[in-house]
């Protein structure tokens, strides 16, 4: 469903007439005031538990996203040639590349901020399709602007990264936490911003969890130079960088090192024939070889 | 003939390419050939994002009895051509297949609507031999 905000900032989630009709089950959680965190409003959208798979695929599971598919399409552009040969690229380490959009979304609203925008959002990603066979080299949260940024923005965001599902080989630490500090410098006309958060999901994914449920947590310095533009607003993509090691996928690294160590059976040698007709095409006579 | 009727000669050739487009260069040989597939042909367009064709191209042809040099081929391929040609027919000529491969970039929709790019190994035929 689409998003909107009122010109306070505060959000609101409009039903679509198909979800309003059929709206599935919402949790209203209100913080107590003693935890201090004065009110919060958690939406949390479950899945439906009957079985109405075309609601349930749309609302669990999100359509395409055209920012999304925008986003690969211009990445199968810059690694693949006009007839979908993959270019050659020493850096290439990886074949396969994922963008996984949430599976469901879970945000919390505080109000009442003094200093900067404080915005947290739940995300679930669905990772059923991600194999074993398939290794971590880079993984990264892609934010997506509606709109080109307008105007060059340099501001300090600190984004905190919580993962929320008990890990079963850390009874001590059921949580997993990371946070990381950056200056985020956005020039003129960007779309895309992304965070490398490998060494934090590398674990989770390497163990084979089929879903990743993470706590993403902004605060960005304001100032009056500062545009309303607030990207900890935006619900960001996961990109993954993988190693496909199966049979099927191509292990580019390992056809350069291959051609590097044997370059002469790549060097094709035209057939007596082959050299000789194309002299004939093109009215010459057909070479002398040397002995 | 003494009648000057000519007989059992062949057509006298006058031009030297025609020479050699037919006794050194036979016709219909082993090669590559061009087949542009649209997936769309084949409903795989629902998933596949791109390429939304691609050409993998296919071997066809006849295997000369000389394919050690030009094809590449194992000595195998000269021994069961040997077998074929002066011994049993039965026994099948060497065929016309791809012998090296290039790989694909694919951009695909899981059913989970996430968007992978994939790339995938022996997607297209570059080379062909006989075998």
């Amino acid at each position: 469903t689409s998003r909107s905000r009122d010109e306070r900032g505060s959000w609101q989630l409009p039903l679509s007439e198909v979800e309003a009709s059929q709206s599935p089950p919402t949790l209203l959680a209100h913080q107590d005031a003693e935890n201090g965190y004065g009110l919060q409003l958690s939406l949390f959208k479950e899945l439906p538990s009957h079985s109405h798979q075309k609601l349930r695929d749309r609302i669990s599971r999100p359509q395409p996203d055209s920012t999304a598919l925008r986003y690969m399409k211009r990445l199968y552009r810059m690694f693949a040639t006009k007839g979908g040969i993959p270019k050659p690229s020493k850096s290439h380490l990886y074949n396969t590349v994922r963008l996984v959009t949430p599976h469901a979304e879970c945000e919390h609203l505080s109000k009442n901020q003094e200093r900067g925008d404080l915005h947290s959002v739940d995300l679930l990603f669905n990772l059923d399709y991600v194999t074993t066979l398939e290794h971590l080299f880079k993984s990264v949260l892609l934010y997506s602007f509606d709109r080109p940024v307008s105007k060059s923005l340099a501001i300090t965001c600190t984004c905190n990264l919580l993962i929320r599902e008990h890990v079963a080989s850390s009874q001590v630490c059921p949580n997993i936490s990371h946070a990381v500090t950056f200056n985020l410098h956005v020039e003129l006309g960007r779309k895309w911003v992304e965070i490398d958060v490998t060494t934090f999901l590398q674990p989770l994914i390497a163990s084979g969890k089929k879903s990743i449920h993470i706590a993403v947590n902004f605060t960005c310095l304001k100032n009056d130079e500062t545009p309303s533009y607030n990207m900890a607003r935006l619900s960001p993509s996961l990109l993954l960088f993988l190693n496909d090691t199966s049979q099927q996928a191509h292990h580019q690294w390992n056809f350069l090192k291959h051609k590097r160590m044997k370059p002469a059976l790549f060097k094709q040698k035209k057939s007596l024939n082959e050299e000789a007709r194309k002299n004939l095409k093109q009215g010459k006579r057909a070479p002398r070889h040397r002995r | 003939e003494a009648g000057g009727k000519v007989e059992n000669t062949p057509s006298p050739i006058y031009d030297l390419s025609q020479y050699y487009r037919q006794y050194l260069f036979p016709q219909n040989e082993c090669e590559l050939h061009n087949f542009w597939l649209r997936f769309s042909q084949l409903k795989w367009n629902r998933w596949i994002i791109a390429p939304r064709k691609y050409n993998p191209r296919y071997c066809k042809g006849e295997c000369p009895r000389v394919v050690r040099h030009r094809y590449g081929s194992p000595v195998h391929t000269v021994v069961q051509n040997i077998i074929y040609e002066k011994l049993d027919s039965s026994v099948p000529r060497p065929s016309c297949i791809p012998a090296e491969y290039r790989p694909l970039s694919v951009l695909k929709m899981e059913p989970d609507r996430s968007i992978v790019y994939k790339e995938y190994d022996n997607m297209i035929a570059t080379k062909c031999t006989c075998r």
